[in-house]
């Protein structure tokens, strides 16, 4: 049965389509079955893997809208193991146009019921807690939550794992913390040092010992439409990227 | 009268916040009678003036919600000259809350109009363009686009703009770009380079001359509850602020 996990963090530009894209290419080439989805209607996990926006007619929003189903959406990408759902902006009506309907925050969850053949499924969520969130969180089996070592990342926590509770109380009772990744991490700076602490400190074994360097290669890669993997497979992005995989599914192998 | 201006990128973690927050008080040092408005859930720009979240008991939420007048929620922060209305993670569910009203898209704007005791009111987005960021555009003259020098944040400028142009017909004929504001400037790195130029050419003098480049010093003032002119007035951070304040108030001149 596939595993589904969200990667969720409601504050902005901490890495979650880049862990996102680029954790589940790093599955697929440890060769699992992968699907990742995007559901954040900047569309960034889409032309992280080089799908123009445009390029497709159906999408995530036709899913949850009713009007389409997993073969109209789902798509290969330049690696091998690992499809894709897409996103564009046409998402970002979604949470009004769902917010009247009883079963609100399971249409993602009735979605993804059936779709068995892959190993994982990985969620890249947007930078909120509304409902498109929760419809993530409602769907998985856990939650990734990258982190950059800065005070605003830190002091976001507490809201995030509240929601999370929240969820698993109301909706989804076997949702927990898969790991936290720091990302983005400047060995140099006395504040990484400090938040980094912190978060160890108060998470302890569920922070992964895996974290992310800053890596100029990272932020290029999406411009040329590509996970790292391709784009600069020797580079300390994809090094780090990998290693994160390799925890990853050391976890899953002893739960 | 006021003049009203939104820091708004639905791109997460692009410098919004750190933006709002140092340009007021920077406005405020420059002898302006200025209002910070967090509109955002995570209540960054508030605990970025050192207001504790749990510290006031009536907040933006009240008065979107109609349960408190500006008499309730504006309080005084360490710069003299700049007041606040803060926010909290109470606001998250107000976009649902707000969704079935007749004049949804117009209670800040409403909210807004009969305060003329400052010279600028400036709007922290969050990084979504739900219906609170539509609020702040729709009760704005102008706004402000901060963004990094990064392909995700490039990627994201058409979307923005487009939404700017859908309020400006619909709800606010005044509205318009203030200015783009590059932030966490990176000269060393080919990317910023490319994503600068490509912003320079599409945008042309909507570009602010001043770029605030990636300076420890202004990630590091948040988690001591001030804005960067308190924390370390000598930084490059706090230069490039101050500069950025200059540059506007010279564009303000020649409206
Ligand atoms: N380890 C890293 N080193 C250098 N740059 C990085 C790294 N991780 C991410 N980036 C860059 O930082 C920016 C933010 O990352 P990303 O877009 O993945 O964050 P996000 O949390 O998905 O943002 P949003 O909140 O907008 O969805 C992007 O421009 C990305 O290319
Ligand atoms: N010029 C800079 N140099 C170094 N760090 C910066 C700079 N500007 C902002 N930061 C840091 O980068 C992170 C993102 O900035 P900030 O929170 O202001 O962005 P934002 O757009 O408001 O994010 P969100 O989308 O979550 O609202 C913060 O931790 C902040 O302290
Ligand atoms: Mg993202
Ligand atoms: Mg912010």
């Amino acid at each position: 049965k596939s595993r589904i996990i969200s990667v969720a963090n409601q504050k902005g530009g901490v890495g979650k389509t880049t862990t996102a894209v680029n954790m589940a290419a790093a599955l697929a080439i440890l060769k699992k079955k992968v699907l990742l989805i995007d559901c954040d209607s900047q569309g960034n996990a889409t032309s992280g893997l080089g799908v123009e926006p445009q390029a497709f007619e159906k999408h995530l929003y036709h899913v949850l809208s009713g009007s389409a189903d997993h073969e109209d959406v789902t798509r290969p990408t330049p690696i091998s193991g690992l499809d894709l759902i897409p996103s564009n902006t046409d998402l970002v009506g979604i949470e009004i146009e769902l917010a009247g309907r009883e079963d609100r925050e399971k249409i993602l969850k009735d979605f993804l019921k059936p779709l068995d053949s892959y190993d994982y499924m990985i969620l890249d969520c947007p930078p909120s807690l509304g409902l498109m969130t929760i419809n993530a969180l409602t769907a998985s089996n856990s939650v990734i939550i990258p982190m950059q070592c800065e005070y605003y990342a830190l002091e976001g926590l507490s809201q995030l794992v509240q929601t999370i509770r929240l969820v698993k109380h109301s909706f989804n009772p076997r949702l927990h913390i898969e790991g936290l990744l720091l990302t983005m991490y400047d060995y140099r700076t006395k504040l990484t040092y400090q938040v980094a602490r912190d978060v160890r400190t108060h998470f302890r074994d569920l922070v992964y010992r895996t974290t992310i360097p800053r890596n100029i290669r990272l932020s290029e890669s999406p411009s040329h439409g590509k996970p790292i993997f391709l784009y600069d497979p020797r580079s300390k992005g994809a090094e780090s990227y990998l290693a994160l995989a390799r925890e990853f599914l050391n976890c899953q192998r002893s739960k």
